[in-house]
This record gives structure tokens, sequence and C-alpha cells, in this order.
């Protein structure tokens, strides 16, 4: 994930 | 989300309330890590931040605060409430083993030097080794009940099938996380020998 991505991984 | 990720996040979910059951059940903490606990407590401390600053779904958030409300109540249980029954003389693995190096490896390979990047990043890089405490007392003392091999398959299986999850995502998606592959990967093959002795022996491990 980019820095700026929102994490949905849990 | 996919299968794997649905069914790897409620493998998690799983190993979570089958420890929080059994150590309220049996009113007894003993042959858990605490150490291990402490150290999941703070993986989903350091990697939730963002519920703070982001929503991402109801069912993100959801799960979130699930995970962190069950690690914070399991290490009340076994350090609090039910501290006469843990057994401290065997979980001996020194935390600060693991913290320091992975908090040092988090500051120096990471995807942006921001402060709740590198939290994130460190709680991959710590939730992948936050067993061998656990592990360890195993191996101490020669022995693990049944209940206790549950919630390691499950834990150990929810990274498993996280790695198809990733698979999926990259053939799928094109997505692919480096860190938390390479993490996935070793948090993954720690559980192998025991995934081993869980399948050929079905019951609680005596070594």
């Amino acid at each position: 994930a980019e820095a700026d991505d929102d994490k949905d991984e849990l | 989300m996919n299968i794997f990720r649905l069914t790897g996040d409620l493998s998690h979910l799983a190993a979570i309330i089958i420890l929080l059951l059994k150590i309220w059940k049996t009113r007894s903490c003993a042959g858990i890590s605490g150490k291990s606990q402490i150290l999941f407590a703070l993986v989903f401390t350091t990697r939730y931040l963002d519920l703070l600053t982001s929503f991402i779904s109801l069912y993100n958030t959801t799960m979130k605060v699930i995970y962190i409300g069950c690690a914070y109540a399991t290490v009340y249980l076994i350090y609090m409430k039910f501290k006469a029954t843990y057994d401290g003389n065997h979980d001996s693995f020194r935390m600060e083993f693991l913290v320091v190096p992975v908090g040092g490896l988090a500051c120096l390979v990471n995807h942006d030097f921001s402060f709740l990047e590198i939290l994130w990043t460190f709680s991959i890089y710590l939730e992948s080794v936050a067993i061998l405490p656990q592990l360890f007392m195993i191996s101490k003392t020669g022995e693990a009940e049944t209940i206790t091999t549950h919630y390691l398959f499950f834990l150990g299986l929810y990274r498993a099938l996280y790695l198809f999850n990733w698979i999926w995502r990259f053939y799928f998606e094109g997505f692919f996380d480096m860190i938390a592959i390479v993490a996935g990967m070793v948090q993954t093959i720690l559980y192998c020998d025991f995934f081993y002795l869980y399948v050929t022996k079905g019951q609680g491990i005596s070594l």
C-alpha cells in the first residue's frame, strides 16, 4: 500500500 | 474483499474469541503467554490508530474495535483478574528482544517515513513474531492444552489465508504490498512446525 492508501486489510 | 480475506479475518476472530473464552470459562490462564498477548495488544494499538483518522467501512471499523477490545481484555484477564494462575516463570521470553529490533526495522524499511506509517509497519513486523513467547513457553513446558492448540491453529491459519488473499489481490487487482507479504510469509512459516504437530497429534501437544 502506498502511504496515502486507506488500509482496508486488518 | 474476497473469500480468503473474509475467512482469514473470521479465523483471526475465532482465535481471539477461543482464547478469551478459554481463560474465562476455566478461570485460568495456565499455559498462556501473557507476553505474546501484550505484544498482540501493542500490534493492534499501533496498527489501528487510523481508526481516529480515516473511516474505511463499517466492517473494517467493527473488526478493529473488536480485535483491540479483545486483546486488552485478554491482557487484563491474564495480568489482573486471573493473575494467580499466570505461569510467569515459564513465560520468560524477553519482549525487548522483539520490540527493539522490529522498531528499528520499521524505521529503516517502510513505505513512507511518517508517524502513522512507521507505526503501521512496526505492527506488521511485530505481529509476524509476536507469537514467539507463546511458542517458547510451549517448548519450555513441553505441552499445550487442546484448546490452546486450537487457538494457535486459527491464529496461524489466519495469516496463511491472508497469503492467498494477497495472491488473489495481485492477480485480480494488481495490488501488492511487499512489507505485508514478506512479514506474512515469516509469520506463517513460524507456525509450520506447530501445524505439523497439530495435524499429526490432533489433541493437546506434548513434546
